[in-house]
């Protein structure tokens, strides 16, 4: 479903060059549950930005379902930005003037999804905030807000979800609720892939890419029993 | 050098009172290093802005080197936050359109600190960043931004170090440089005080504090060999 070859990544800042993706060729299949593992600044959160439409390659190929993302209209990326994808950030990016109901409900009214309300507030419950529903982001704790951004990627039931460390600001049992969550979406069929530091998460997927300098150095492949 | 009792802090949302700090003492002696666990939304946060002066309590009181806070002046409390304590905030709080070297010299023109530049240079280059001067923050992966935070916090080389979770968004290779960092600083004689998820980290320190809805519940002091 996704497929990365020889793809690149460079930002220009002043006349420096700085190379984040150097030559990646990646396949995820459907349903597949991954994780990508990294130093800080090796091109992990650019990788995920490039596999959620966020972003463009300066060269190489990428196919999204069979199709060729570059050649894809700006209404047709917004589109698979908001129904097939689930994207949790790194920084979170709520609407900071808008509750925590409200922006998990924002892409269900893009999408013109039926009964959101009931739906957000299903999704807020279950990561644990039904008591800050009319909170807005900065009356938030930091893995509050984490915990928003995880509630509204799910909101249009996405067929992939990238999730960008979305346990890194979160106690380890509250993580654990998250990483369940998670693996339970994979086992319901959808995609999912983690960039995430943490070993114990890496260790729940079936698949661990290990990238340094814009690069894949090493894949391991995980048996569960 | 800190005192807090029945340190209360309440927010309000709407008609709903949020009682994120309810009564805590706590004394934390000159030198020492600490660390505060506790899950998310617990009050870690607004416990360590109590602490750096950057916010006020409902009720209760707050010493720092035997001063009680409450009855300083803006422009008291300003100088400490500048020139005493150095904050590593949660989400980063970098100045968007300066630099990375511009952004760990500000403090340093506030305070009148003579050589800044060269200052600036050695904790850039320190957290390993010397290859980012000149981006900004939107230029930058996110735990290269947490890198800057910490630069900055100790650009006045100030006594009080205040770290909300200084390792949350680095790999672990990176993340013990930074405690390193922290633990040198300790040893050169600074009170250092971080909030963290992490047990690693916390197990670095010599007295773990852990809260739970507002309230100090169990403290460890630790031993090392
Ligand atoms: N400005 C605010 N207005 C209203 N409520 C707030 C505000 N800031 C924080 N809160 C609430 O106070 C509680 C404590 O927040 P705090 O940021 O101290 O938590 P924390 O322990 O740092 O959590 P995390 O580990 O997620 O960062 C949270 O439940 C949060 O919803
Ligand atoms: N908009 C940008 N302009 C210039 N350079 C950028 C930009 N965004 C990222 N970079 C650089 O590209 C490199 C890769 O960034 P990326 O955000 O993908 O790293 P990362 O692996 O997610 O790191 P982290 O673990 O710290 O989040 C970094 O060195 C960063 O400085
Ligand atoms: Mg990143
Ligand atoms: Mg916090």
């Amino acid at each position: 479903v996704i497929e990365l070859e020889k793809a690149v990544k460079t930002y220009r800042v002043e006349d420096v060059e700085v190379r984040a993706m150097r030559g990646i060729n990646l396949t995820v299949e459907e349903g597949e549950y991954v994780s990508i593992m990294g130093p800080s600044g090796s091109g992990k959160s650019t990788l995920l930005n490039i596999i959620g439409c966020l972003d463009t390659l300066t060269s190489g190929t990428y196919r999204l379902d069979d199709e060729e993302v570059a050649n894809l209209s700006e209404n047709d990326l917004a589109r698979i930005r908001n129904r097939k994808i689930g994207f949790v950030f790194q920084s979170f990016n709520l609407i900071p003037r808008a509750t925590v109901l409200r922006n998990v409900e924002i892409p269900m009214i893009y999408s013109g999804k039926p009964n959101r309300r009931e739906v957000a507030k299903d999704l807020v419950r279950f990561v644990g905030l039904e008591k800050r529903l009319l909170h807005t982001p900065n009356q938030l704790s930091g893995g509050e807000q984490q915990r928003v951004a995880i509630a509204r990627a799910l909101a249009n039931d996405p067929a992939i979800i990238l999730a960008d460390e979305p346990t890194g600001s979160i106690d380890s049992a509250t993580g654990e609720k998250i990483m369940a969550l998670l693996t339970t979406l994979h086992e319901q069929g959808n995609t999912v892939i983690v960039v995430t530091h943490d070993e114990y998460v890496a260790g729940m997927t079936n698949r661990i890419i290990r990238i340094r300098d814009g690069k894949i150095i090493r894949e391991d492949w995980i048996v569960h029993f």
